[in-house]
């Protein structure tokens, strides 16, 4: 099954 | 001092209804540009950023930069009171503890003003670069919706695929499984209507249906709906608000193990 991700993976929180 | 605007209540109403799912509190950020606001939901798998222009409202000042936690849910519960044709001014002076709602009805018989207390916040702010996605769709929102909402009977998540010849919905769960595939559409005579697809390469993203059934409360906002994507980032799922600017919401994606 697809794992959800976390938008923080994706993007740097600044 | 900070003074907005709008001759009609009910685009900040469509607005509210658009992220009250998604946001519990969130940082409206107003400067001379306009109002921005850029929050994740709490599970941290959704973005929402709203884009309100300056020069959208009636009327706008903003004398230095202010940064306004606002509570979603008491947002919300304000601009139900007001109607929909009311003319609505938000107002807060420049280190303000409340920002004032003022509802007047379109007689001017009829003035209301409703305080907020804002509150303090921690901005947790995404840098989102800019992206040339795979494909780039545009559909009408409420078909969008009603993909979504049909599909969503049948599994917690949804995939997506795109190619040349249209974009395919798929979810599939214990009780069976369901596809919608829209072709882009021939003729755009009615571009309300229309299905485009703009398409570098083909894409397969899946993504978990309970966000998006919550981005199609934004549905009142726009006859149309742009879904950009590309393998393995987020989905960005936009819709404009008139001519006064756009909501964004960003979903990561559901990746195979």
């Amino acid at each position: 099954t697809p794992v959800q991700n976390d938008l923080t993976e994706f993007y740097n929180l600044a | 001092m900070f003074e907005a605007r709008l001759a009609q209540s009910a685009i900040l109403k469509k607005v509210l209804e658009a992220v009250k799912d998604l946001l519990t509190e969130a940082t409206f950020e107003c400067s001379d540009s306009g109002i921005q606001v850029q929050a994740m939901d709490n599970a941290h798998v959704s973005l929402v950023s709203l884009n309100l222009r300056s020069d959208g409202f009636d009327k706008y000042r903003c004398d230095r930069n202010l940064s306004m936690g606002m509570n979603i849910g008491t947002m919300t519960k304000i601009l139900r009171c007001a109607s929909s044709e009311d003319t609505v001014t938000l107002r807060a002076v420049d280190s303000p503890d409340n920002i004032i709602f003022i509802f007047e009805s379109q007689n001017k018989e009829k003035l209301a003003e409703y305080e907020m207390k804002l509150i303090n916040m921690d901005l947790e702010h995404l840098g989102i670069p800019e992206t040339m996605y795979s494909c780039v769709v545009k559909m009408p929102s409420q078909e969008f919706a009603r993909i979504c909402r049909d599909l969503s009977q049948f599994g917690e998540a949804i995939t997506i695929a795109c190619s040349k010849e249209g974009i395919k919905f798929s979810a599939a769960g214990d009780y069976g499984n369901a596809n919608v595939k829209l072709a882009q559409t021939a003729d755009s005579d009615k571009e309300e209507e229309a299905v485009l697809i703009d398409m570098q390469e083909p894409v397969k993203l899946t993504f978990a249906c309970r966000y998006l059934n919550s981005f199609v409360k934004a549905t009142p906002l726009c006859a149309q709906v742009k879904l950009s994507m590309s393998s393995d980032v987020p989905l960005v799922c936009e819709y404009q608000i008139g001519e006064i600017g756009h909501i964004r919401y960003y979903l990561a994606p559901k990746i195979d193990d």
